[in-house]
């Protein structure tokens, strides 16, 4: 599972 | 960003934007659970901390700030300006039961853990659940005002958007974040009987009320 830097999702 | 986001988001502004119209042109917040602004706020609050510290875009810097400011003015309106509209005595559900036990997963499950990680998490797996005061109060009163059902259908619809630019994706850049999308998964589900009673019913002209 890609470890989710910074969530650029709203 | 892809359409199916774009939409979502814009889903999302048009549901929070229905309800502060809703509120401020007809000065009542009759119908609508405060507890459930009150946890929006706290999502929105957890989920952007990183406001300032983060940039992404100036589209994503503006809409958390416009969604920030939409849910504070909405839980201000309700708890301050309409007090008195506020219809507490079927507004009853304990948001202590949702934020207590989600606080504790958010611990338990994450991707990192960090306080800025362990509250983004929080608020992924809050906004998952906070509609259940509104829809729970919609279930007491047995009925909603047409302008509110159209409020929880953009709103449901902005996380079925989601799911589909997760899908979309997924086969496109091979990402996905899987705490995202099983709130996600979560959340609209919680919306599907309501979607069904907006589409055979309000689409239909009647107004919206629950089997007693």
């Amino acid at each position: 599972e890609p470890e989710v830097e910074d969530h650029d999702e709203l | 960003m892809n359409i199916f986001r774009l939409l979502g988001d814009l889903s999302h502004l048009l549901a929070i934007i229905i309800l502060l119209l809703k509120i401020w042109r007809t000065r009542s917040c009759a119908g609508v659970s405060g507890k459930s602004q009150i946890l929006f706020a706290l999502v929105f609050t957890t989920r952007y901390l990183d406001l300032f510290t983060n940039f992404i875009s100036m589209y994503n810097s503006a809409m958390k700030l416009i969604y920030l400011v939409c849910s504070y003015a909405t839980v201000f309106l309700m708890y301050f300006k309409f007090k008195a509209t506020y219809d507490s005595n079927h507004d009853t559900f304990r948001m202590e039961f949702l934020v207590v036990p989600v606080g504790g997963l958010a611990f338990l499950v994450n991707h990192d853990f960090t306080p800025l990680e362990i509250l983004w998490t929080f608020s992924i797996y809050l906004e998952a659940v906070a509609i259940l005061p509104q829809l729970f109060m919609i279930s007491k009163t047995g009925e909603a005002e047409t302008i509110t059902s159209h409020y929880l259908f953009a709103l449901g619809s902005y996380r079925a958007l989601y799911i589909v630019n997760w899908v979309f994706r997924f086969y496109t850049e091979g990402f996905f974040d899987l705490i995202a999308i099983v709130a996600g998964c979560v959340q609209t589900i919680l919306y599907c009987d309501f979607f069904y009673l907006y589409i055979t019913k309000v689409l239909k002209g009647k107004q919206l009320t629950l089997p007693a």
